[in-house]
Parts: C-alpha cells; structure tokens; sequence
C-alpha cells in the first residue's frame, strides 16, 4: 500500500481549484520557496485520513482551514487520498482505494466517502487501519520536531515499543 | 506480555545498532534501566558519535539528534512497518555530511515504505525519484512535477514563484 | 504607565512596520486588541507577505515565522538596545531568497549591537565580519579563526575536523 | 559595550585546555560540522553571565558541565568573558571588564569573580545589568527556538513589551 494521489480543494493555501499531485512508491521530494504550500500538502494528507485535532494541522480551529478568500457561507474543504492497494494491504478487493473528507459550511462537519460512497468515521476506522496513522503517530514527522524524538525520555521511549506490541 | 516486548525491544536494538553503525561509523544500542522489572524502569538510547563517549540521545547536538531520532524511527518500521512517512525539513539543521547520510539511509528504506519528505536542500531533492516543486500564485498554493532533480535546481523552482 | 506602554508600543510597531516592507516588500504591523483598555487585551502581530493577506504571525509558515521573529525582536532592540545578541542556527528553514534577506537585516542592524551568529549557511557565514570554524578533535572542540569566508569554504571546515 | 573575548576551560566539550575566542564587534558567524561544539560556545557565554538553569544550558544538572573525561574528583569549568567598555556601558571606569566564573568539583556551587576579584553574584547583577540577559532572555535564541517568538500569544506579545518599560 502507498499513496498513488491526492486532490485537493479549497484547503488552506489551495484555492477554489482541484489541485491533483499524483505519488509514487519510494522516495517522493516537495521542495519550494517559504510559504509555498509543502506543509499544507502533508497537512492535507492528515486531514483525509482523519485528523482530529485542528493544532496538529497548525490551525487553532477547523474553521481556520478553509481557504481565506472563500465566502464564509459557501465554503467548501475537499480532499481525497487514493491508495495503491495491489498488495491488498488495505483488506478491500480493490485495486486502487480513495478516501475523500469533505467539511462545509459553518459547522466544520466532515463527511466521508469511501470510493465515492458515504461512510461513517468509524467504519472506515476499522477497515483503513493500516493507512491510518501508526501508534504514537511516528510516521509523521512535522517540521521542527524531528529532534523531540531524541529527547524523549526513558519511560516515554519504553511505551512506545509496548504500544507496538 | 513481558516476552512480546523484549522480542521487539531486541529487535528495534539489533536495528538500531547495525543502522547506526552503518550510517556514522559510531555505535548506539538500547538499555534497560531495570532488567529485573522491565516495565518498572524506561529504555534508554545510548549514542556514541565517531571519537566521542557515549551518552544518553538527551545530550547530544541538534545535529547529532536529528540522525539519532531517524535510526529510532526506522527501526521502529521494522517491528510494525507503516504505508507511508511524511518527514517536513528533517533536514534543516544537518551539515553537508549528516545531510548526505540522512537521504542515503531513507533512500535505502524507501524501498519498502514510501517516504514523502519535504526539504529545501537541493542534496536531498537530488536523491528521490519524483519531485514536486510547489510555489505560491496570488496566495494559492500551485505544484508542479519534475522527473528528474538535475531537470529543476531549488533556485529554478524557488524562481519559478516569484 | 498607559502612557509609557503606548509610546513603547508605537515605537516597536513603526519599526517592525518599516523593517518588514524593506526586507519582504509585504506589510507586518501591531494591533491592540482592546484600544480602549489596553491591559485589559493583547497585542496582535499581524503579518502579509507579498501576494498574501494578512494573518496573525501564528499562522504563517515555518519559514515566514522566522522572518517575522526575527523583525520583532530587532523592533524590540529599538526600545532597549542590548548589547549583544545569541543566535543559533536561527536561518535552518529558510529558502535561499529568505537567508539573504535575514543576513542581510542582520549585517545592518549589527552596526548598533554585537550578533554572535551560529550558522551552516555559505550564504550567512559569507557576510560576517569575523568566523570561527569550530571542529571535534578527540572529543574535545577546537576553534580556528578566519578573517574572510572566501579563505575558507564551510565544507572545508568540516573536512578540518574529521 | 561588546564581547572581546571568551575563554573556556573545563566546559562541555572544551577539555582541560583554556580554549581562547576573540571577538569582534558586528556580525561574527560560528560554523562547523554538527556536533563540533558550537552551541556549546553559546552555552558558556551563557554560563559565564551567571545562568541558573541547567536546562537553558541543555543538560539536566550541573555536574553534566564538567567535561565528560574529568575525573570526579578534580573536575573544575571557568569560564570568563571580557566586554569592551570604552563607552562605559558599564558602570566601571575600566576599558576591560572580565566575568569569570567558576564551579568545583562536587558541589555544584559556583564562584564569581570580577576583573580578578572574588566577587558574590548579587553584586555583580546590579553592577552588569547591562550585559546580564535582556528581560524575557530574548537577545538569546537558542537552536530550533527562533519560530516560537511568532507563536507567542497577544498576552505574551503585550508582556514583553510591558516587561522592557
Ligand atoms: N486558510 C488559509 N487560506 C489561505 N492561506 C493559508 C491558509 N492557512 C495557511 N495559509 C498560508 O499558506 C501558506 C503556506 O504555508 P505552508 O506552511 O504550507 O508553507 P511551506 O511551503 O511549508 O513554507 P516553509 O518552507 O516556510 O515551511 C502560508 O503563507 C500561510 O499563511
Ligand atoms: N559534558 C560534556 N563533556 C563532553 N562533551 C559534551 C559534554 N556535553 C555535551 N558534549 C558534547 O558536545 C558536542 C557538541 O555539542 P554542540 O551542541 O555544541 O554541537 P553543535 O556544534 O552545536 O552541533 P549541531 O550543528 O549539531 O547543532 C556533542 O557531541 C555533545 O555530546
Ligand atoms: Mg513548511
Ligand atoms: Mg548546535
């Protein structure tokens, strides 16, 4: 299993236009100048596969994700991940499995979809296990926060090992 | 319970101890603080950097702890691999060197998991097989993909934006 | 003490104001949250980069963040001057248009106090007046001085000390 | 009034030599390969203008100032620093002022002394005012520190500049 593509719509720094960044397997580089757009790529990613809490997407609340310029009462986040599923990682007969998060409006709802059908969070919690993020959320590294990983101390470095297990 | 964990506590310190050594020619291991009652004491990460002491990953340099913290990461992946990592300027406060070891290592081990890492350093665009240079057009975010890394340098893509 | 805190205040916020749009071409200035009761609020730091609108300093990107760190706290040495100043590595994640610009500031503003600058940056050391190369020999650090960066690429610094 | 020179001697990585830094006036950049000792630098001038907390100096007591290789008994970090004070930002009429301080052994406790001349730390805080750390420390940005000054809250933000009347 590993990303095969992202879309995104009215996320943050991406405006009103389906931005599409296909993936591929090994190692992938975003590079740009500051205040580009590459956090919000990662943070995007979060938000598809189910991030709760606004400050790990560096906003203080949901409503802050939306684009700037849209009109508070049309506004609209989208973003889809697809997941290359040959190795059928993701215990689904598919090939290919897209997760879309959508949130609207003023309510900051999300709804999702699973290969364009609507399901609950908890139903795809269960099934996208494998894609969702690892105990402890070590597979994803935020700019700045690489060297906490070394400060960590003794007892917190042991519950993570124990959390694997 | 006590069995499970040592058998994945040996194997994330067997990892730890052969990337490391690989990687900077220095030695880093695991140890308990109490191998009587395992979960009364923590797991300390012991480093020693070519030519230094050993100490706790607590003291060392932000340099050094960057590259420490990335050999704990990926032996943690060997007990419970994950589809993905997303890594954001993991290289910022590494020299020219560390810089080259770090992409050499998540070069090698993006063969199992995909990495996505964004990074400013033209060394660590220049190691990956897909590349997306993102700039800003009137506040919205644009993207735009590159084959190969010596097709766009950093400067050409930071350019392209302004 | 209103009076003191609001001269204080104007004072920080026309410099952050004038220091920001020569360094970026944007626009950065002071708010109060509450003009009627000062101390009742805060005060906000509001911040638009070229082609951006304007938001609070939080919610810029990492390397804007240092940009406007960097003005605020030199706005602040408007107010009282140290007399020096510690710097640690403070342009990390900067692209490369953003290094020249914080150098550049930093070169300036070094005129009135004294800027000891830890840095891995060409670009950053090339600008001082006076560099130390410092490398492990045994475990123990050493410290060589150069007069002039041309003398001395960074990389050969670090080549020094292995 | 500006840092002329530092001399180490015990502290962190710097071994039982007296290691000598001349200063200048304007920008002075530090560079070198990661782990050479350069925050180590900033570190004793730290120490040197009477810092109390081990952890501002990144280690978690005292004793792990001593360099690693001195045996516990004999073990002793000075550092001294000298400001210029042609301009007299100092309330001395000396063209040098010298700070050094010292710690021994054991104890942990440390010793100050002014221009050669043992001195309590409480005197000399009012007499280096000017050199001592700003109000909130904020002439010293340690490494990775730099992006917090912009998360400050407007609380915080209003406090500072309070704190500096
Ligand atoms: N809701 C939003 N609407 C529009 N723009 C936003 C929104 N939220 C954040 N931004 C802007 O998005 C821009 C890009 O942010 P991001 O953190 O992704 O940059 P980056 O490419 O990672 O830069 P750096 O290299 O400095 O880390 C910032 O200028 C930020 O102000
Ligand atoms: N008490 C001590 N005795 C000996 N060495 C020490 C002591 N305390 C710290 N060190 C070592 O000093 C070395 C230099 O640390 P320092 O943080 O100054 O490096 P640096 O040059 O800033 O590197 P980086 O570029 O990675 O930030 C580290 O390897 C650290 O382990
Ligand atoms: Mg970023
Ligand atoms: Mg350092």
């Amino acid at each position: 299993v590993h990303i095969k593509k992202l879309e995104v719509y009215g996320f943050k720094s991406f405006g009103f236009r389906n931005t599409v960044v296909h993936f591929e397997n090994g190692l992938v580089a975003i590079t740009g100048p500051n205040g580009s757009g590459k956090s919000n790529i990662l943070d995007a990613i979060m938000f598809a596969i189910g991030e709760n809490s606004p400050k790990a997407m560096r906003v203080d609340k949901f409503q802050s994700l939306f684009h700037d310029s849209q009109n508070p009462g049309h506004r609209l986040v989208r973003v889809s991940i697809t997941f290359d599923n040959l190795d059928r990682g993701i215990p689904m007969d598919e090939d290919t499995v897209t997760l879309t998060r959508e949130m609207e409006g003023l309510t900051g709802d999300s709804q999702y979809l699973l290969n364009g059908k609507k399901v609950s969070k908890t139903a795809i919690m269960e099934l996208l296990e494998v894609v969702l993020s690892a105990p402890n959320k070590l597979n994803i590294v935020q700019q700045g926060m690489i060297t906490r990983i070394s400060e960590l101390n003794s007892e917190e470095r042991r519950k993570i090992i124990e959390d694997i297990v | 319970k006590k069995e499970m964990f040592m058998e994945a506590y040996n194997r994330v310190d067997s990892d730890i101890r052969a990337t490391f050594a690989r990687l900077t020619g220095g030695t880093a291991h695991l140890e308990l603080e109490n191998p009587d009652d395992v979960f009364a004491g923590g797991v300390m990460l012991l480093v020693a950097f070519p030519g230094k002491v050993a100490r706790e990953s607590t003291a060392l340099s932000g340099g050094e702890k960057t590259i420490t913290a990335t050999v704990f990461l990926l032996a943690l992946q060997s007990l419970k691999p994950s589809p993905f990592y997303l890594m954001d300027e993991v290289d910022a406060h590494l020299d020219a060197q560390n810089t080259e070891r770090l992409s050499k290592v998540l070069t090698e081990r993006s063969q199992n998991s995909q990495i996505i890492m964004v990074t400013l350093k033209d060394s660590t665009v220049a190691k990956a097989s897909l590349i997306y240079g993102v700039y800003p057009r009137q506040g919205v975010s644009q993207v735009v993909k590159y084959r190969n890394p010596s097709q766009v340098p950093l400067a050409q893509i930071a350019a392209e934006g302004s």
